[in-house]
């Protein structure tokens, strides 16, 4: 990607951080996705070394892939197609690769958000143009191919986790998702395996949001991806013929509007068929956003003569506009821009309009914010584990690109132009930034266990600007929450020495699900072992996790333990309670701990004491942070009436 | 039996395999074959669990609940990307 790892903090200037030679480029990526385009700079193996003598996975040939793809960089690419066949049918070879190949676009952008190696000069259309760069460029990346033109099966899915774990794997990457309302999902399943075996596991969290309680991949032992914006925007500027102007987002050639104003209609939601030519033609056409795929509205409009598109969100959807690589000029405007124009289009009786780009403008503020696509919290399988974890870049993010379909994602005879590089949003951009730095964490502290590097992640994690306001929701406009953005926005450099880490076991997990009340049969499918709970088990809430999630049932006291490793220096940590609301007291006991040793290990226990009732439903947010005044160690605290 | 077939993901308590079997994979099969001569092992899983996909009727799925060694026989989910 470009920007984001600047971003970051990512930067020359802070490059000592992850060291670029011997054990980074012994970690290895499974990305599990839509396949790979091995032809793509972004997995070009100059100078990486040998392959690591652990790794046993192996490049699979099939249509348009041949073994030889494979490099020293993408050291494996498998598919698994025999699920999908079953339920859809054989797969058309010449309109898909029954191969690792990446036909869609998402497969190779993800892994090369993750791991992509250093390609200079690239950009999207101009749009966006810098050195990309995956977060950790020097690790090694292994591909598994589980998803298809119709959909992603579990049955494809497990059997791509069970090979990565084979193969050794360090890092697992998931930017899939579904329904499910216990741990005993596919992924779910899978990703506790491979918790078991050291590797860590990241996640998209889902593009449900604002609704609350829209997570996915909730399970404590998978890190739980949200989404945010960065520092980089795409204006374009709608103009009127009445003079006014309206800034929105736009990704297009500059020269591919004729400059001056054109007659402009109103086309209401563009979809197929509903579009008159004769009413269309050589005119800008305004569409409203629906859950119809973007793009196509923008192919609609052009097949139907028009020369532009104004896609406006609909009434109650907010202000987030996200860039697209439409195949016509199109700017994208948010719900209020929208309705005047809107307003404008239907009651001018001779409306006009034209689109100024204005390309790539970066340092903008505030970033970031949460997207409102992002899913939500509350944790509806596990109220008392806060997810998601964190949020991670997810919107505009440019990287790599098949080589198989144009940019828009339409079918290639709608759109035939072909990109190195793509701009995409989703949780699905983000949970591969997280994947890439587990992996910069993982080269430094190599006996680090998934719970440990997703401990660094989150108790570094910040949820303020520099000037000390809350990061926004761009939902609300207003300061985003714990539901939303977790423990906060990930921040690499803070989190390679983190000074304190909540760790946990397998045996912590076991212990989870049966506080969770999961019967022996159901405790057997998810750990695959012969585990027997313990007559008194600890709350469900005792986990040891590196957040907060408190349910409040009437009054009464609740109180949490956990345990925290020191991972750095000898010190003393003192606590701080930050908290929103009076109606909770809240103490932490003891409230300084001494360390006088790396790995040394020290409790404390969180008494939460209803002092009044507050309203059903309603949520209060706080934070519990250590600090010996070298580090801080957030951890963030959601209190949520029932 | 004309019945709708569907893909299952079939969990298995490994640690109750008999030990007239030399290998998982063969007590899987096994376990399948009680229910359907006709059934195909789609996935036979090693590391993410202890278990295996098929192809069956809803009445076969049943079936195989009751086989000793069978813990889950849960339908294939839809995933999709994000």
């Amino acid at each position: 990607t470009t920007r984001t790892p600047l971003f970051l903090g990512l930067d020359g200037q802070n490059a000592g951080l992850f060291p670029e030679t011997g054990a980074s480029s012994d970690i290895v990526i499974g990305v599990l996705d839509t396949g790979i385009w091995p032809e793509s700079k972004s997995f070009s193996d100059e100078g990486y070394g040998p392959i690591p003598s652990t790794w046993k996975g192996e490049c699979q040939a099939g249509t348009n892939f041949t073994a030889s793809l494979c490099n020293r960089k993408l050291i494996g690419a498998r598919f698994f197609s025999d699920g999908y066949e079953r339920d859809y049918g054989k797969i058309n070879q010449a309109d898909e690769s029954k191969s690792p190949r990446d036909d869609f676009g998402h497969g190779t952008h993800t892994a090369s958000t993750a791991a992509g190696n250093v390609v200079k000069g690239a950009n999207y259309l101009g749009f966006a143009s810098g050195t990309a760069s995956g977060m950790a460029h020097r690790v090694r990346v292994s591909v598994y191919k589980v998803c298809w033109k119709s959909a992603c099966v579990s049955s494809d899915i497990l059997a791509g986790m069970d090979k990565a774990i084979e193969d050794n794997v360090h890092i697992m990457s998931l930017s899939i998702g579904g329904k499910s309302t216990s741990y005993t999902g596919e992924i779910s399943m899978g990703a506790f395996s491979a918790m078991e075996r050291g590797i860590f596991v990241s996640c998209s969290a889902g593009n449900d949001g604002p609704s609350p309680s829209s997570l996915s991949n909730a399970a404590p032992w998978i890190t739980t991806v949200g989404a945010s914006s960065i520092d980089r925007e795409f204006p374009g500027v709608v103009i009127l013929g009445n003079g006014k102007n309206y800034t929105g987002v736009s990704l297009f050639n500059g020269n591919a509007l004729p400059a001056k104003l054109l007659p402009f209609v109103y086309g209401n939601y563009c979809s197929r068929g509903t579009l008159n030519p004769e009413k269309v033609k050589g005119k800008i056409v305004m569409c409203i956003k629906d859950d119809s795929v973007r793009t196509e509205k923008g192919e609609v409009v052009k097949a139907a003569g028009g020369l532009g598109m104004i896609l406006a969100n609909a009434a109650g959807s907010g202000e987030e506009v996200l860039a697209d690589a439409h195949v016509l000029p199109v700017t994208a405007v948010g719900q209020k821009a929208g309705d005047i124009i809107r307003r404008y289009v239907l009651t001018d009786p001779n409306p006009t309009a034209s689109i100024l780009i204005r390309g790539t403008v970066v340092n903008v503020r505030p970033s970031p914010m949460v997207a409102a696509f992002s899913s939500r919290g509350p944790n509806t399988i596990t109220p008392n584990i806060l997810k998601p974890d964190l949020i991670a870049p997810g919107v505009n993010i440019l990287a790599a690109w098949t080589g198989a379909l144009g940019p828009s994602g339409l079918g290639t005879t709608s759109d035939t132009r072909r990109v190195e590089f793509n701009i995409n949003s989703g949780t699905s951009m983000s949970c591969p930034h997280v994947s890439g730095l587990a992996a910069l964490l993982k080269s430094v502290h190599p006996e680090w266990s998934p719970a440990a590097i997703r401990s660094a992640l989150m108790t570094t994690a910040y949820n303020t600007y520099k000037d000390g306001k809350p990061i926004l929701d761009v939902a609300t406009g207003k300061p985003s929450t714990p539901f939303e953005h977790g423990a906060g926005h990930v921040s690499p450099t803070a989190a390679v020495n983190p000074g304190l880490i909540y760790d946990l076991t397998t045996e912590d997990y076991i212990d989870f699900l049966c506080a969770s009340n999961y019967n022996l049969s159901l405790i057997t499918i998810i750990s695959r072992g012969n585990y027997t709970c313990p007559r008194k088990t600890h709350p469900a809430a005792d986990l040891n996790y590196p957040s907060f999630a408190v349910n409040v049932k009437g009054s009464g006291t609740y109180k949490y333990t956990r345990t925290v490793t020191n991972v750095g220096g000898a010190g003393s940590y003192t606590v701080k309670v930050i908290s929103e609301t009076a109606a909770v007291k809240i103490s932490v006991e003891p409230a300084v701990l001494n360390f006088k040793k790396v790995n040394e290990k020290k409790s404390y226990s969180v008494t939460f004491t209803v002092v009044s009732s507050m309203a059903p439903r309603s949520n209060s947010f706080g934070s519990i942070e250590w600090s010996d005044g070298k580090h801080v160690v957030a951890s963030p605290v959601a209190i949520s009436w029932t | 039996d004309g019945a709708q077939q569907a893909t299952y993901i079939v969990h298995m308590a490994k640690c109750q395999m008999p030990s007239s079997f030399d290998h998982h994979s063969l007590w899987y099969d096994s376990s399948l074959r009680s229910v359907s001569e006709s059934a195909e092992m789609i996935y036979t899983y090693n590391n993410a669990i202890h278990g295996f996909a098929t192809r069956l009727t809803p009445g076969e799925a049943d079936s195989l609940m009751t086989q000793p060694g069978v813990i889950s026989v849960q339908q294939e989910q839809k995933y999709e990307l994000h």
